[in-house]
């Protein structure tokens, strides 16, 4: 998994998001809003977690507005993938309606998103 | 992306990747090795620079002319007393036999820990992040608070003070004198990368405490079938013989060599598995074996032989850690060196779990929460406190004497320019 780095900060910072939205029972925006403006302003992480949420916001809030948990969320975001061959990776307890149709549904959701269209790397 | 892509920060991001690399500190003025700022292998890591234009004035090293005239080992001792015209440091440190300590180590030396409160959405507030920026130019490591060179208070109320203080406060002419040369990943086959790290004049500097403490990289992997990669007992007496001879030809005549050995790390799966991980508190729905099996799934895991479900592959990790703690006592007890006299301590975790479970505590409050897998603060000062009472028990001369002078030293100069 070359990206296996990339795909659990992914779920964490998700994880994060979604208890954050629960505990304050806010919506996904206001929590990500919240995780921003914790951040100190030092080496660049307020901007950085604000120009993350201009970014990837829209797709994340479709997507748990749709109730889809943060495993979901980070494959249909391409940071995390299954690699043929290889087993799903997940943290949370597989959806009780069969991951592949989950995740279909969900890049649906987010199809044509401008930001599906960079590479992830940038 | 790449923000060292930038060219105006291309070349502050080259000296950075260096420090790191080679574990030096990225600001070192006079490249000494000490340094006047924290992190980036600073401070935290070594004793303050006390003078970062002058290369020759830096901890451990022998006073120049008593520093009647300037701080030249930076203890805080220096100057004549006007009583007598006698230099303090000759005063109240000769004949006291000081010493540095420097620890050769691996995450768990370097005190690997990522603050639960960063991923608790239940109690996050603005506090929660304030130290994410030091963490992060730390690699996510808070040396100042290990349990072998820590100078700053425990953050859990432990009375247990870390292998350093102790020798400070046996000897107030050990001040600033410690070294933790430990990295993430760290293990006997790649020492050798960052040895060089070292900072000590075999003619020039006191004799110093070196703790060799490779606890867990020479048997975890994180390849699904760990087994190959576990280094053999023959790979490991090779990697620490060399390691051995290089401190031979670098440290004080009158130093020691400890060999920590390797934990029993099955201890991790028996009392976290079925506990939930911080992630999992608010909804009870992930266990750290679910956190486990991720991690292993993304071969991103610290430790797979341990952090398993398997018993065979933890039974088979624990059974090689324990060949490599043999090969370790092995060296102890046959191999002589003119500048140093070797010992081998064992890793007792065992021992700290039942002094922990003494106080009331649970063997699982000993693991770092976030990674499941690293000793936190609370076991380091255990394993600290261990470590010091069996090295005082067995071979006192390890540590020195108790220095009488150490009242004076404290009324004429306080906390000697702090740390």
């Amino acid at each position: 998994h070359a990206n296996g780095h990339v795909c659990v900060g992914c779920v964490v910072v998700l994880s994060v998001i979604e208890q954050l939205a629960q505990v304050h029972n806010a919506t996904a925006q206001a929590a990500m809003e919240r995780l921003c403006s914790y951040l100190p302003v030092k080496l660049f992480l307020k901007s950085t977690c604000y120009l993350v949420v201009r970014t990837f916001g829209p797709d994340i809030i479709k997507l748990l507005n749709a109730d889809m948990s943060a495993d979901v969320v980070c494959h249909a975001l391409e940071f995390c993938e299954q690699v043929p061959g290889q087993p799903l990776c997940h943290l949370y307890p597989l959806p009780k309606v069969a991951w592949k149709f989950t995740l279909e549904k969900a890049r649906e959701i987010v199809k044509g998103s401008p930001t599906l269209k960079y590479s992830r790397s940038s | 992306a790449d923000i060292c892509c930038l060219p105006f920060l291309a070349k502050i991001c080259q000296e950075i990747k260096s420090a790191i690399q080679n574990s030096v500190p990225f600001k070192d003025v006079d490249s000494d090795k000490y340094s006047v700022f924290p992190t980036l292998r600073g401070y935290h890591w070594r004793g303050r620079d006390c003078n970062d234009s002058d290369e020759m004035a830096y901890p451990g090293r022998r006073p120049d002319n008593w520093d009647a005239h300037q701080d030249s080992n930076c203890n805080g001792i220096w100057g004549v007393d006007p009583k007598d015209g006698i230099p303090y440091e000759k005063k109240f440190c000769e004949g006291s036999q000081p010493r540095g300590i420097i620890l050769l180590g691996d995450s768990a030396g370097a005190h690997f820990h990522i603050p639960p409160e960063w991923i608790t959405a239940s109690q996050m507030s603005l506090k929660s992040f304030f130290n994410l920026p030091t963490a992060l130019t730390n690699e996510l490591n808070w040396p100042q608070l290990s349990g072998a060179t820590g100078f700053l208070n425990s953050t859990s109320r432990m009375k247990e003070n870390s292998i350093y203080l102790r020798l400070r406060k046996r000897n107030r002419c050990n001040h600033r004198d410690y070294q933790n040369l430990s990295k993430n990943g760290a293990s006997s086959q790649n020492l050798e990368r960052f040895i060089e790290s070292l900072s000590r004049k075999e003619l020039l500097d006191h004799p110093a405490i070196v703790i060799y403490a490779m606890i867990g990289n020479d048997v975890c992997s994180r390849k699904i079938d760990p087994v190959p990669e576990m280094t053999t007992p023959e790979q490991f007496y090779s990697k620490v013989m060399e390691s051995l001879k290089f401190l031979n030809s670098h440290l004080p005549n009158g130093s020691h060599v400890i060999l920590y050995g390797l934990p029993d790390g099955a201890f991790l799966w028996d009392h976290l598995h079925d506990r939930y991980h911080p992630l999992g508190q608010l909804n009870e729905d992930v266990t750290y074996d679910q956190f486990y099996s991720f991690l292993s799934c993304l071969q991103i895991t610290p430790c797979h032989g341990w952090m398993s479900s398997n018993q065979t592959l933890r039974t088979l990790t624990s059974e090689r850690a324990e060949q490599l703690s043999n090969t370790l006592k092995k060296i102890a007890t046959s191999k002589k060196f003119t500048n140093f006299d070797l010992f081998y301590v064992a890793f007792d975790f065992q021992e700290i779990t039942k002094k922990w479970q003494k106080r009331g505590g649970q063997p699982w409050q000993l693991i770092e929460p976030v990674d499941g897998f690293h000793p936190n603060e609370i076991a380091l000062l255990l394993l600290a406190d261990g470590f010091w009472n069996k090295v005082q028990h067995q071979w006192p001369h390890i540590l020195g004497k108790e220095n009488p002078f150490n009242p004076q030293i404290e009324q004429v100069f306080g906390d000697q320019g702090g740390h």
